[in-house]
């Protein structure tokens, strides 16, 4: 979905790391 | 001109990866490009190899191998780019391109046995299958190999 596409564009940006990412995806998952 | 070896859409137009291979007496020179649909090219690689390389690339052309795959949600291109350096064994590069923003980043050194590039769906995972059809996981984000 379009939040995901968001998350997963900040980390191939680099602007979070794979720890931030881990913890949005779990929490969009939820 | 070239082979294609990926069609996906970007911002709502259609885009290609082509492979563009071209033999000469002292080898080959191998290109990966991103076309859309004007003709409009952006190079993702350009690299030599050795003449016995140059063949194994159109012989994995040939037997139809997939070396490049969409990874769910289709936001993110992987290819493997064809290496030959002078002073170490020729090699694939897994290479993850973010399609968006143009952001890449290296995955995995893999040998010329792979014969497929494919993803799971949940999107975090890169699978390779080679020549004997043994299979491999990398991560997404470049942190290697997977058990």
């Amino acid at each position: 979905d379009a939040r995901w596409l968001q998350l997963r564009s900040w980390r191939a940006r680099g602007l979070i790391d794979a720890e931030v990412y881990r913890r949005y995806r779990q929490r969009m998952a939820q | 001109p070239g082979n294609c070896w990926q069609l996906f859409a970007l911002r709502g137009r259609p885009h290609a990866l082509l492979a563009r291979v071209s033999h000469f007496s002292f080898g080959t020179n191998a290109k990966l490009l991103l076309v859309d649909s004007e003709g409009d090219e952006n190079l993702l690689y350009d690299g030599t190899l050795a003449p016995g390389y140059g063949r194994a690339l159109d012989a994995l052309e040939g037997m139809e191998a997939r070396l490049s795959t969409l990874v769910p949600p289709g936001d993110i291109l992987v290819y493997a780019e064809p290496h030959d350096p002078p002073a170490d064994e020729a090699y694939l590069r897994l290479v993850a391109r973010h399609l968006e923003s143009g952001h890449s980043w290296p995955l995995a050194r893999v040998p010329w046995t792979l014969r497929r590039l494919g993803a799971d769906a949940s999107g975090e995972i890169v699978i390779t299958t080679d020549n004997k059809g043994q299979q491999r996981r990398f991560d997404i984000w470049g942190d290697g190999e997977l058990p």
